[in-house]
């Protein structure tokens, strides 16, 4: 694991 | 029946080109409102959100919502096709699946128009509330591209920490380390760049900012961040469309950088954060 979350941590579908 | 006509074809030209390397497919809205797009990069870790309202285009016509998915590699070949002093006009019929392109130069005797097919495509849509961000950074476009492009020939990541009299950009690698400090600044004020690495110790240059690198900074906390340089630079290709970047932190959110396009609307890029394990 490098530290790189995906923008689906932080936002909902929608 | 959409049809959207803007004078100015090179500020197209150049929004496809900033975002046509991160995006491969993507689907354009077309409503009343304008042309917008939000899309995400393969990996799902930085997003563009494209906006051109309506009132910026010479001409607008779209008598009900159509989304066009477009594949952008294809959607910048054919917009290469124009001058960038071209006219552009997109139109496409409510239930086709064609999207066509028409080019027009300032004489008006050349007139080109090149037929691109549409596709299908599913994608998810995220959704991004409307945030206070702690820090709001507001710096020369050129110099931010300088930066990344910079810190990314000695590290893959930066860290990004504004406090309220300065932005400082850092990168380590196997070769060294560099800190990039740009101090908040008014008119006529200096910059300053500090690049250490481990082989030549200290650097400081001082460089007027004759090119109106101002630094604004508005900020309610303190923030770091670090994040993927490789985005960041690929973000910095929309360099030519704003001279100004604003570039929005918060703990724990992704950056939103952001280039406005003159009269039109903008293209903002996300950027999710890299985290300690």
């Amino acid at each position: 694991f490098d530290g790189q979350v995906g923008l689906a941590n932080f936002y909902a579908p929608g | 029946m959409f049809e959207a006509r803007i004078l100015q074809g090179s500020i197209l030209k150049k929004v496809l080109e900033s975002i046509k390397d991160l995006v491969t497919d993507a689907n354009f809205e077309c409503t009343a409102n304008g042309f917008a797009l939000q899309a995400m990069d393969s990996s799902h870790v930085s997003l563009v959100a494209l906006m051109l309202r309506s009132t910026g285009f010479d001409h607008y016509r779209c008598d009900r919502d159509v989304t066009m998915g477009m594949n952008l590699l294809n959607m910048s070949k054919m917009l290469k096709c124009a001058d960038n002093d071209d006219t552009i006009t997109m139109k496409a019929d409510d239930a086709g699946d064609v999207v066509t392109f028409m080019f027009e130069n300032p004489k008006a005797d050349k007139i080109s128009d090149f037929q691109m097919k549409l596709m299908d495509i599913d994608t998810e849509h995220l959704g991004i509330p409307d945030t206070e961000y702690e820090a709001t950074v507001k710096m020369s476009s050129n110099e931010f591209q300088r930066i990344c492009r910079d810190l990314s020939s000695i590290g893959d990541t930066v860290t990004i920490a504004v406090t309220k009299d300065s932005v400082k950009f850092t990168t380590s690698g196997d070769i060294g380390e560099a800190n990039i400090t740009c101090r908040r600044t008014s008119d006529g004020d200096m910059k300053e760049e500090k690049v250490k690495t481990e082989e030549d110790g200290e650097k400081v240059h001082n460089t007027k900012s004759s090119e109106g690198q101002n630094v604004d900074i508005d900020l309610q906390e303190p923030v770091t961040l670090t994040f993927a340089l490789r985005y960041l630079n690929s973000f910095c290709k929309a360099t030519s469309l704003c001279e100004n970047v604003r570039l929005q932190l918060s703990k724990e959110l992704p950056v939103v950088v952001q280039y406005l396009i003159e009269d039109m609307g903008y293209v903002r890029f996300y950027l999710a954060p890299k985290i300690e394990e």
